[in-house]
C-alpha cells in the first residue's frame, strides 16, 4: 500500500491510498483502500492513509475513527491515532500516517516498521522504516 | 496556514536485517518522492494535486505494493484499488478490481470529480478508465520478478502447512487455522526471518 495526507496553505486536508493488496489474496478481494473511512478518510478535522492488514482495518474503521475521537473527543491527532494504533486495532496489523487541519503530522503503526516520510512548512523532515 | 505532507510506502514485518543497499533505495525513494510533494506545496499547488501527484509517483516505483509492483492474486493476477478524499467537503472517489490502470489513484479522482458516484469497481471501473482516457498498460507492465517470486514463495508455504486447505486460505479470516503464530507469516506473505525482506 501507499499513501499520502496533505494539508496546504489554504487549510485543506486531502487524503490519498492506492494498493495492489496482499500476495496471494483472493480474486475478486476488497480491501480497505477503497472503503470511505477504512483506509482512506478526510473530512474538516484531518485526513488519514492507513496501510497494513485490510481486513483488521475495515473491522477497525481506522480512517473515520481518528477523525471521530477528534471531532467528538476533542482529542489532538496525536492523541487520536494513539487510541486508534494502540487500543483499538489488532497489534501487528496496522499502521497510518495522518495530518490535521491545523498542520499536526502523525505517523504510527503497530507492526514492525512502516515506510514512511513526512515533512511541513516550519523544516520538520523525516524518512523512516522502522 | 503551514502546509505539511506525510506519505507512506507500506507497513508490516520489516526485518531489521534488512540488506544496507535495499535500505537506501526505500529511503531515497521516500526521499524523493516527499520532495515531489514538498516542491508542489511550495508552489503553492492544492491538497488534491500534491496528493495525487505523490501517490502517482509511488504508483509507479516498482518498490512499493501499488501499481507497477503489486502483488498477485491467487491466480497469477494484477487487481489493484485506490480511493481520495477531500477533507472539508468530504467530495471522494474511489476504485478496485483494476487490471490495466498505470495509475489508479488518478482514476479515483475521475470518478469523484467527473462522476455522480462513489465508488467503482472491476469491469465498471475499467470501461470508465477507457472513457476517461486514462493510461493503461498491458499486465507485464505491472508484473515485476519480486511479485512473481513472493506469489510462489507464499502458495508454496500454504501447500506445507499441515491443516485443510479450506483452513489456511486465509489465516486471518479463519481463526481455526492451525498457523499459531502471527510470525508464521508477515504482512507480506514470506517467512518472517528466514527470508530476505521483499516488501509488503
Amino acid at each position: 500500500t501507499v499513501g499520502c495526507v496533505v494539508i496546504d496553505k489554504l487549510g485543506h486536508c486531502v487524503a490519498a491510498t492506492s494498493t495492489g493488496g496482499r500476495t496471494n489474496k483472493m480474486v475478486g478481494r476488497i480491501g480497505d483502500t477503497p472503503l470511505v473511512g477504512a483506509g482512506n478518510y478526510a473530512n474538516h478535522l484531518c485526513a488519514v492513509s492507513a496501510t497494513g492488514i485490510g481486513e483488521y482495518i475495515i473491522r477497525g474503521m481506522v480512517g473515520h475513527n481518528v477523525a471521530a475521537i477528534m471531532e467528538y473527543k476533542g482529542a489532538s491527532l496525536a492523541e487520536a491515532v494513539t487510541e486508534v494504533i494502540d487500543k483499538q486495532v489488532e497489534q501487528g496489523t496496522t499502521g497510518l500516517v495522518a495530518v490535521s487541519s491545523s498542520g499536526e503530522l502523525a505517523m504510527a503503526f503497530n507492526t514492525t516498521g512502516m515506510y514512511r516520510a513526512a515533512a511541513d512548512e516550519s523544516g520538520y523532515y523525516e524518512v523512516g522504516i522502522w | 496556514m503551514k502546509w505539511a505532507i506525510a506519505l507512506h510506502g507500506g507497513a508490516g514485518d520489516i526485518s531489521k536485517d534488512m540488506p544496507l543497499q535495499k535500505k537506501e533505495e526505500v529511503e531515497t525513494a521516500l526521499s524523493q518522492c516527499l520532495q515531489l510533494g514538498i516542491s508542489a506545496l511550495r508552489d503553492s499547488c492544492s491538497a488534491m494535486d500534491v496528493a495525487e501527484l505523490v501517490v502517482r509517483a509511488l504508483e509507479d516505483n516498482p518498490l512499493f505494493n501499488a501499481g507497477r509492483g503489486s502483488v498477485l492474486t491467487t491466480e497469477g493476477t494484477i487487481e489493484m484499488e485506490a480511493s481520495i478524499m477531500d477533507g472539508p467537503s468530504r467530495k471522494c472517489g474511489a476504485v478496485s478490481g483494476l487490471t490495466s490502470v498505470i495509475n489508479p489513484i488518478s482514476l479515483a479522482r475521475l470518478v469523484m470529480e467527473k462522476t455522480p458516484h462513489v465508488y467503482l469497481a472491476f469491469a465498471g471501473a475499467e470501461m470508465f478508465a477507457r472513457q476517461q482516457g486514462v493510461a493503461t498498460a498491458e499486465p507485464k507492465y505491472f508484473l515485476t520478478e519480486k511479485s512473481t517470486k513472493q506469489l510462489h514463495a507464499v502458495q508454496q508455504l500454504l501447500a506445507r502447512q499441515t491443516c485443510s486447505s479450506e483452513d489456511i486460505t486465509y489465516k486471518e479470516a479463519q481463526p481455526t487455522c492451525k498457523l499459531e503464530s502471527s510470525a508464521d507469516v508477515s504482512l507480506n506473505g514470506t517467512l518472517s526471518g528466514s527470508q530476505p525482506f521483499i516488501g509488503e
